[in-house]
């Protein structure tokens, strides 16, 4: 069973279409397994991506050095799924 | 497990089984309205399994709705079996929906990609593809809504295997694909086709793969603001509308397009809320809220199916 501890799914804002030029390049990065929920299209839609904990120190660098805006919408995934699977245990029991 | 389908717990998220214990629940408990159609088999054999509710004749005219055909986004088959108690409970006390099913059948796929939900269950809860092998790659699956005819192959999807929006090796090459459309064709009477993701609010109709607008555009998108504007007023959820194109992006070869192409007329994408806080991973205590306000869109656009035959 594959688990996500440490990951993280981050809320992109793109304020221009440089901006999302730079997102879709980092989307083409594999070695980052970057799993994008909302691809980089617009800046007016978010850009999500789960990014896994061996990225999320590369990947804030980047955000970072070209300043683009971010929230963390998911802290630790994993901490999701087991709430997620709590709650359907839960529902059994009950 | 629940013994009868008012013993449901609507407010989870349930394995593929237990949907499909409850779809056996709901037709035995309804056998004059539900019954159950078997349109084909996954790649893994499992049954495509499709409720069809039902108060005539044959080859009505028809509605048709899925769920599930990305294998992650829980919600959609969560808000699917609570349509589908909700027509068996409606029927001969809402008038709307009685008025429906008088003149038009519903059939309701919960569980569109199987082999996938059962993966995002027992291995990767991230999964959203099928479990096709793909000869010659180490990635597995093919995205099942890049695999339909129309547009198929287009700039909107992708040729690599790895990719989540992998095109597959052919036009329907997926059998979760190839049976829906088989079951359209064999039926040829299907008016209105709504195929429910997540997540991010929107309503979308054709086109996905072209900027060209549809012929009925101007129609699908009144229907659409009312769709949205009905499914807002419960909760305050916001939805945006348009065509695939236009709203998020190309998409090559996705169903609401093929759908179109085959004359049906009312062809749309829903994706689901996640409110902008937990994407795939939406809390079981939002399905029942999330059903509900779809509902009411879904019932916007049927009783527009209803009223404006064609």
């Amino acid at each position: 069973k594959e688990t996500f501890e440490g990951h993280q799914v981050l809320r992109i804002t793109a304020k221009d279409e440089v901006e999302i030029s730079l997102l879709k390049e980092l989307s083409g990065q594999e070695d980052l397994q970057l799993d994008f929920w909302m691809d980089p299209v617009d800046v007016s839609l978010p850009v999500d991506v789960r990014v896994p904990f061996h990225s999320l120190q590369a990947v804030r660098a980047f955000l970072g050095y070209h300043e683009i805006h971010y929230e963390i919408m998911i802290q630790d995934l994993q901490d999701l799924l087991d709430k997620e699977q709590r709650e359907m245990m839960r529902s059994r029991v009950f | 497990q629940p013994r009868t389908t008012d013993d449901y717990d609507y407010a989870n998220y349930h394995t593929l089984s237990e949907i499909n214990s409850f779809m056996d629940m709901l037709v035995e408990e309804n056998p004059k309205l539900v019954s159950k159609i078997v349109i084909g088999k996954s790649y893994e054999g499992r049954e495509l399994n499709v409720l069809k509710f039902s108060t005539g004749a044959t080859k009505r005219p028809g509605i048709w709705i899925d769920t599930g055909i990305h294998a992650r986004e829980w919600i959609t088959p969560a808000s699917g079996t609570w349509f589908a108690k909700k027509i068996a409970t409606d029927y001969g006390r809402d008038p709307a929906l009685t008025a429906i099913l008088d003149k038009l059948d519903i059939f309701l796929e919960l569980v569109t990609n199987p082999d996938g939900y059962e993966y995002t269950h027992t291995t990767n809860r991230m999964w959203r593809k099928t479990r096709r092998i793909n000869t010659g790659s180490s990635c597995v699956g093919v995205d099942p809504n890049r695999n339909w005819g129309t547009g198929f192959g287009g700039a909107g999807s992708s040729s690599n295997p790895c990719s989540e929006t992998y095109r597959g090796p052919s036009a329907y090459s997926e059998p979760e694909v190839r049976s829906i459309v088989d079951f359209t064709k064999s039926h040829g009477n299907l008016k209105a086709f709504l195929t429910i993701h997540s997540y991010s609010q929107m309503m979308l109709y054709p086109y996905g793969d072209t900027s060209i607008p549809c012929v009925d555009e101007v129609e699908l998108d009144e229907l659409a603001l009312k769709a949205a504007t009905d499914l807002e007023s419960l909760y305050g959820t916001k939805y945006t509308f348009g065509s695939t194109f236009n709203t998020i992006y190309q998409a090559s070869g996705v169903t609401t397009d093929w759908a179109y192409d085959q004359g049906i007329k009312y062809s749309y994408t829903f994706e689901l809320r996640d409110n902008g806080y937990y994407g795939f991973i939406l809390p079981a205590n939002q399905i029942i809220p999330t059903a509900e306000e779809t509902w009411l869109a879904l019932m916007v656009i049927m009783e527009h199916t209803k009223n404006n035959p064609y």
